[in-house]
Order: structure tokens, then sequence, then C-alpha cells
């Protein structure tokens, strides 16, 4: 059990045990967009898809890294600084940001982008 | 338990329909459990319980589609099934990472899982990550929302702590009604209620408030906000005192120099409301006692009625049944000597045959519209204001504008499972 002292479970000690790793390098961070869906999708089925297609490989680490600095409102400037990892530490979802477009929507806004769904 | 979470392929893409936006169910209500293997250690069962109920009810709140928490159906017949879990969990593919970044993720059309390692907390409280918060934004993406990169959309991918109270606002709503449609269906009554208070210079000030009524629940409209009050619909014993629970037929108030009443029908009798004490009246100043049967008090007037409004410029109040127009007349306390009259003569359709016939719902004077609208289904026939006159001279007296879509103008009166209805 998670240690607590008071009814209200306000004091919840978590052990260190179970913090997750903070993104601190280059290698976490292409991880991290990896993991929502910003450049090529790890080989494990993302929640709230079916299954994703591979991510065409000239989606540089870069350009990943500009799009998401540019949906977060960050200085768009294709480079781990500061801000962008304070924005890859937040709490957030698990569910990944974006289908990865097909090569001719990349150009469309994020967010607006309709679902690519595999017909059935 | 492993089985329960795998995809089921069959049994849920039967439940979706593909119609080319991206919706996920097509049945009306939806369950949900919280699954026993998986409680979190942090909030009492019954708490992590009321906040997914309420978190169901409001997306229930701006779309048609119900939820209904269901504790005992095999565990692959519940449509959406929620749990927590540390780490690798619940048979899913994806690990969590501990305390920080992800706290949940949701499977499209399924379920929805939370990261125990995370401080999740009550509404009440305003630390921790809300729960309340999550589930909505997790809930969001099994009917079909994806992550939406706006400041103050519930879908937006990222956590904002301490903020106050939240709703789904203007633009969610709007991106769930895209993938389910907005919400339709008649109304018993629908009316605005008069307030008279004093600014703070003492002048005395008018404000009303819209109401809808449908069977025993009803909404505030926010006409300045173009949607329903936050947290509405409730029940109308819960509002209002001394009047019947459901299924009212008509309000009307008269509201002349020297006369204020308020009026509540049902059947064959009325009620008094007294607006200050928010309280239907056992006997008004002249001793007479409430519920009185509509023949007493409005002789010539049959009941049950189908609906009645009040026109204050003719100080007439307009009772309909079936497809006849009782004009009464309140100084005489009598119905106008030329009626009953047909509803198709007393209110001609501008358009013929567009015309609601018969059997209206609610007959309602709108104070934001200055302007008499007539319900029946879930549409509504405008009646020709003294404006339209102005404007157009060849508008007949009274004439009705061809009908239109009731939710077309009143924005988000949802429904919710009665088993809501008391939050």
């Amino acid at each position: 059990e998670a240690l607590f002292h008071s009814r209200d479970r306000s004091d919840l000690e978590l052990s260190p045990l179970h913090q997750a790793r903070p993104i601190a390098d280059l290698q976490a961070a292409q991880r991290f967009l990896s993991r929502y869906g910003w450049s090529a999708v790890s080989s494990a089925r993302s929640p709230n898809l079916e299954r994703t297609t591979e991510a065409p490989a000239s989606i540089s680490l870069a350009d990943a890294m500009r799009r998401f600095q540019k949906a977060n409102a960050l200085p768009v400037s294709g480079k781990l600084d500061t801000a962008t990892l304070v924005a890859m530490n937040k709490p957030r979802c698990g569910v990944p940001d974006t289908q990865l477009p097909s090569q001719t929507t990349l150009s469309t806004p994020l967010g607006l982008q309709p679902r690519a769904r595999p017909k059935r | 338990f492993l089985q329960m979470l795998l995809p089921k392929l069959d049994r849920q893409q039967e439940d979706s329909s593909h119609s080319g936006a991206t919706r996920a169910f097509s049945r009306k209500t939806l369950t949900w459990r919280l699954v026993g293997e998986a409680y979190s250690s942090q909030l009492s069962v019954d708490e992590q319980r009321y906040i997914f109920k309420l978190a169901f009810r409001m997306w229930s709140e701006v779309i048609p589609l119900n939820f209904r928490e269901d504790l005992t159906a095999p565990g692959a017949m519940v449509n959406i099934k929620l749990g927590f879990g540390r780490g690798r969990h619940l048979g899913c593919t994806r690990v969590f990472d501990g305390s920080g970044q992800e706290f949940a993720h949701a499977w499209r059309l399924g379920d929805i899982h939370f990261d125990d390692d995370e401080h999740f907390t009550p509404p009440t409280s305003d630390t921790g990550i809300s729960l309340l918060k999550v589930a909505v934004h997790e809930i969001g993406h099994v009917l079909g929302l994806p992550h939406i990169y706006r400041t103050g959309s519930i879908m937006h991918p990222n956590y904002t702590p301490h903020e106050p109270a939240f709703e789904l606002d203007w633009s969610d709503r709007k991106a769930i009604q895209k993938l389910y449609g907005s919400c339709k269906g008649s109304f018993d009554i629908a009316f605005d209620w008069i307030r008279k208070e004093r600014n703070q210079y003492g002048e005395m000030m008018v404000r009303f408030s819209t109401y809808f009524f449908r069977n025993s629940w009803y909404w505030l409209y926010e006409n300045r906000n173009n949607r329903t009050r936050y947290g509405d619909p409730i029940q109308i014993l819960t509002g209002w005192h001394g009047i019947p629970a459901e299924n009212i037929d008509a309000f009307v108030h008269i509201w002349t120099r020297r006369r204020d009443e308020r009026y509540f029908f049902k059947g064959s009798q009325y009620w008094r409301y007294d607006g200050d004490k928010d309280q239907a009246l056992l006997e008004d100043e002249q001793g007479r006692s409430y519920p009185r049967l509509i023949s007493e008090g409005f002789p010539g007037i049959p009941s049950p009625l189908d609906t009645a409004f009040y026109d204050r410029k003719k100080q007439l109040i307009y009772f309909f049944k079936e497809s006849f127009v009782f004009a009464f007349d309140i100084n005489r306390n009598q119905v106008l000597n030329s009626y009953p009259m047909k509803l198709t003569e007393v209110f001609p359709a501008i358009t013929p045959q567009n015309h609601p016939f018969r059997n209206i719902d609610s007959a309602y004077y709108s104070y934001a519209h200055n302007s008499i609208f007539f319900f029946k289904g879930n549409a509504y026939w405008k009646v020709v204001s003294e404006k339209d006159k102005q404007q157009n001279s060849r508008l007949p007296s009274n004439g009705l504008f061809p009908k239109k879509h009731i939710s077309e103008k009143w924005f988000d009166l949802c429904d919710v499972h009665i088993s809501t209805l008391n939050m």
C-alpha cells in the first residue's frame, strides 16, 4: 500500500520505485515523440487505435520535434530546448496525440486532421 | 479477467457505425463498470464510482447518449470498463510509467485505465490530479474524440491543474456533437420566469430565466450563453415545490399593472405558484384553496389542456386543446364570444400545410426573442411578431413561419440516464 497517515490521504507518499523517469535527454525525447505519435511509431499497439501505419522514414527527429513544439505553442526550433523538455514532462494522457497522416496531408494543421481509418 | 479486457472485435464493432465521422457507438444507452479487481487504493470505492458516474453524466448532458452503470452483466457485455493499475496492468500492452507524466489511457470502444501511481483526488480537492477531469477526458477518447490542442479543451493531452470546476466548453460540445448529433425531443412546457429585483440603486429590475420541462425533469436555459445551466437537467421535485412532479400541461404568468399570478396546469387542475416563497400556494389572498379545478378558475376552458400562454398586450390567455384555441379574457373572466376557434384560423400558416394543426406541446412566449413559439415534437413554429409585421406588412397577423428544429435554436437540452438524474 502507498503510505499515508491522514484520513483524506492528502499526505500520500509514493514510493520512489514508482516515479516516472523524467525526460531529460534526446533519447528519452525521441522515445516520447515516438510513443505519442509524433514520429515513428513504436512496435507496441497504441491505445485508441487499432493499428497504425509505420511512419515514413523521411520524418526526422527534428521534424517531429518541430511539430510537437508548434502544437504546444513553443518556439519552433526543432531542437530539444528547456521549454520542450518541460512540456514533455507534464502530466498527460497516454493516448497518442496524432495519427501519422499519409505523406500528402502532412502539411495540414495538427489537431484538425481527419483520422485515417483503414477500410473495414 | 484478461479475456475480458482483450478487444472484443465482434461485439464492439457490432455497436459502432461507420457513418463517415469517427463515431464510436450507435446505441443510445451504453453500460460501464469500474472493474472490481481494479479499484484505486487512494479513494473509497463509492467515491470512485460516484466520480465516474458524474463523468459519464457530463457527456450525456451534451449528446443524445445515456450511460448506465452495470454491476451485474457478464464483463464481456459491458461497453466501457474502467480500472486502476500500476506499471504493467490489467493485461494491457501499454505499461504505466509510475507517478508523473502518463496518468491514464483509453482503448477505443472499450476500456479506460488509470495509473494508480498518480495521486488522484476527488473534485472537491485542489491538489493532486482530479480523477473527474481525467475520467471525462478518457471517456471522450472512448466516444471517439482525439486530442485537441486548444486551451480550455477537456481533450487537451496535458492535464491543467488548479482549474475551478471545469465543464465541457462550446467547442468540445460541438466536437462530440459532430460524432453523435445534437439532442432532440419534445417538451411539456417552456416558459420564461420573471424575476423582479432591485439593483444597488434601489431601482426595480426585471430579469427572466427560461425553463424547459420534460417528463419529471427540467432545464434552466441560459440565453446569454446559448446552453443549458451546467449540471441540468434536474428533477422538477428538486427545484419546484408543491406542483405535480411530472408531465405538466401548461404554465401561465398573468402579469399586469395590478396582477402578478403564475399558474401551472395539469389534468383538470391548476396550481398557483408563489415565486417569493418558492412554493405552490395552498390558499390565495381571496381564500381560494389550491389546486383548483380549471373549470372553476377559468370557466369555459376544457381540460386536460395541450398548453396555454398569456398575451400581455391583449391581456388574454390562449388555451390550446387538440385543434382548437380558446381566448380567455382575464378581466371579464370568460372566454371571448368568438371562441373556440380553429388553431389554423387564429394562427394561419404562412407556407401552406406547414402548420402543427393540432395537439401542440407547448406555446412559449420568449422575452429573449420577443416572440411566441409553438412547440410540437422536436420542431417549433415562430408566430409573426410585431417586429416581423413592421418589416413585412403583408405577413398575416399571428401567422406561423415554417417550422424549424428546436435543437437548432436552443442547444444541449439533453436527457441523462434516470439513475443519474439526482446528481
